[in-house]
């Protein structure tokens, strides 16, 4: 079990500093492990540094930068043992649109190894799915799935909003 | 071996029963405040097992049942069942299809299904183990909670490498 | 000191019944002292059920119903005892188009009689500020207040966005 | 009395001296994310006397101190002040116009100041008791902190009539 954990560590850390790098378009992060300690019992330290910033402790980062990098770090994990699907309840809400397109990009190339059922508000998001499910509640308190875009069946996809919006 | 359809029958706000088919790639579910759109995150999470009923957002087991509308009488029963493909024998079980239910009458009276065969949650268990999709931890993000995996402890961050392990 | 509490307790929850009506475009709300203790120690129940649905406990509304449903309560708190200012940090972040347009035009009908400072992402927000300041980092990690824009110096405001979008 | 302006030197990502000029009505602060936007908030819960080093995203005081980037060296000091117009006598001091100060040094000095006068947290606590600017509970709504309202203890609702009271 330890040299199995070692191993998952080694490639999760290397996915974890290239998926952050490309997400945050610089910077540098990594993931450290307590070494004193036996390999199975000990802690997991992220951090986190976006490009021109100083090393700080994490709790410092911003509401967005804290979401890209858990992101950055779910992805991580992605590539090492992909679940079949992925569940992502509003995950945007905290980011810009600059760092939405970067996300909606990034989740467009895992897309083809996993399933991703995303949850959002957010225009950018929404126009990149392959399908897109309507809820209403056109009967006050039950909810009912409506509209149905195959990506398919919409040979055009509408424009991704410009990331300058 | 993917995810192929969800269904939802009298689970919280889906009093009729409601099919939702899943796409690879990227299925958006967009809809305004309140319209049910977590419930069904809610579904998936209680159909692979989750117990802890205050991470369903309530506070008894019944909570989760069609509790009625201005409208509507509450109903007795909530059934959840997710169908899988299994051509590529990804799950270790006979069949090209599987599905997992869950129902839950009001009685409290609760039971698991694969292939519409009663089983106990530890069979599901068994099914799903190596799949990823065991413990979600980091294939399912609900709702407001992208900053938990980032505020967890350092031992608790570790349990993450080793569910990708 | 009780009649104090009893007095406001009364005024604001008037407030706030007529606030979550209007924000929600009808529905019930209330606040409920749990009269079985001494009034100086008793606990504030709050009541939330948004048009065509049942009552049933907060912790059942979803993201954006229980944002909504804050916002009616500091509101209804400000009726009674208006704070010089207010800061409200991306609160509009789980709320959809059309209840972040409910949001903006309350506070409007607010802002003769306190000042708020709201950050926020959403165009909508936005183009309802009377005054605006854009935070930049041209030098990385610094932060610059750059763009200034008064309400009075842009005479015409940008549209409001339908709120269908 | 109202707010006229919040001045910035040193504190978080404001290495420079930085005036925001405060209007009666709605004043929106936008920018990308990690710009500081949020560190103008933790600035002016700081100055009304905010002790929790956690409640500024921080482990040590020394942490809401310029801290440097990878152009510029750390600094020594910050210090936030808060300029209200008091020509209504709504503070009860003789002045027209009152400033706040608060500074701290990485020695772990700090001092408080009215109109740069030094006085203890305890003098502006007393100037601003019944202003509703006390306790900040319902008028400072921190980023992801709008359900905190909803999931406190029933007493610790009550708390926000008592303040109104
Ligand atoms: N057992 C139940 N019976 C009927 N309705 C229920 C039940 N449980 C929850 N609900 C309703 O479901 C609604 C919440 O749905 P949900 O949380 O899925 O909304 P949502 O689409 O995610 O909205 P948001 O965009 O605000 O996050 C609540 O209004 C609640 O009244
Ligand atoms: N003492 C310090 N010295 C320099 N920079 C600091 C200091 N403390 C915090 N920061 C920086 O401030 C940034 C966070 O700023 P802030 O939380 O205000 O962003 P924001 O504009 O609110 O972004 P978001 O839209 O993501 O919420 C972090 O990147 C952090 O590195
Ligand atoms: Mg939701
Ligand atoms: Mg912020």
């Amino acid at each position: 079990a330890r040299e199995k954990l070692q191993v998952t560590y080694d490639i999760v850390r290397k996915h974890f500093q290239d998926i952050f790098q490309h997400l945050f378009g610089g910077g540098k992060a990594d993931l450290i492990l307590d070494i004193e300690k036996d390999i199975l019992e000990s802690g997991l330290d992220i951090i986190a540094q976006p490009p021109g910033k100083k090393l700080s402790h994490i709790s410092l980062l911003s509401g967005g930068e804290r979401a890209l990098t858990t992101i950055a770090l779910i992805f991580a994990l992605f590539k090492v043992q992909p679940s079949p699907f992925y569940i992502l309840d509003e995950i945007d809400a905290p980011l810009d649109e600059a760092n939405i397109g970067r996300f909606v990009n990034l989740l467009k190339t895992l897309a083809s190894e996993a399933q991703f059922l995303i949850i959002t508000h957010n225009k950018l998001s929404i126009s990149e799915a392959d399908i897109l499910y309507g809820i209403t509640m056109e009967e006050s308190g039950v909810s009912k799935v409506v509209s149905v875009r195959l990506a398919a069946a919409a040979p055009k996809k509408p424009e991704p909003l410009p990331a300058d919006k | 071996m993917y995810l192929k359809k969800l269904e939802l029958n009298g689970f919280k706000s889906f009093a009729d029963k409601t099919t939702l088919e899943i796409l690879p790639g990227v299925t958006s579910i967009v809809g305004p405040n309140g319209c049910g759109k977590t419930n069904i995150v809610d579904a998936i999470s209680w159909v692979l097992g989750e117990q802890r009923i205050r991470m369903l957002r309530g506070y008894k087991m019944e909570d989760i049942i069609f509790n009625g509308t201005s409208g509507r009488q509450p109903i007795g029963m909530a059934e959840v069942t997710l169908t899988f493909d299994n051509s590529d024998g990804g799950l270790p079980i006979e069949y090209s299809e599987v599905s997992i239910t869950r129902r839950i009458y009001r009685s409290g009276e609760s039971g698991y299904y694969i292939n519409k065969k009663a089983c106990r949650l530890k069979d599901i268990n068994e099914l799903l183990l190596g799949t990823g999709l065991g413990n979600r931890s980091y294939s399912l993000v609900g709702q407001g909670r992208i900053d938990q995996i980032l505020q967890a402890r350092p031992e608790e961050r570790r349990k993450l490498l080793e569910e990708a392990a």
